[in-house]
């Protein structure tokens, strides 16, 4: 994806599955 | 046009990959090592090794749950693989090099075995 358009989100991008419930 | 480039993506699904195994979640095969037994997932272990690669690409094996591997593999090395492959950090004490490396090569993983071989002669 490095096109020219692109641009980087740095932050987190899904969810986070815990260590337990 | 363009696209978002999220650039911590592939580390976060495989950080939520490393915590369904450590939950035994969605985990469809056991490994056993001389004794040791480890839950996994197998789209993983088919995309790092070669050797889990042509076991599970093989019809005849479409259904397998549980493997045991050859009785030389150390149960050690392979915990130390297993976790780089959920993790991209391969635990290198100089104790466990060899293993880690002799467990590399059978399974196919040649990359790693050139880092162990470069650490080793470092």
């Amino acid at each position: 994806y490095e096109g020219v358009n692109t641009i980087k989100e740095m932050g987190r991008s899904i969810h986070e599955i815990p260590r337990q419930d | 046009d363009g696209c978002i480039q999220f650039t911590r993506h592939a580390g976060d699904v495989l950080l939520n990959f490393n915590r369904l195994r450590s939950r035994n979640i969605l985990t469809d095969v056991a490994i056993q090592v001389d004794g040791q037994h480890f839950h996994a997932h197998k789209a993983i272990l088919v995309a790092c090794s070669g050797f889990f690669y042509s076991v599970f690409m093989d019809p005849k094996n479409a259904n397998l749950s549980a493997i045991s591997l050859d009785p030389k593999v150390d149960p050690k090395g392979f915990s130390i693989l297993l976790d780089f492959m959920y993790t991209s950090c391969l635990d290198l004490k100089d104790s466990l090099v060899l293993a880690t490396m002799n467990t590399a090569i059978y399974l196919q993983m040649e990359h790693v075995v050139d880092t162990c071989h470069r650490f080793i002669k470092s």
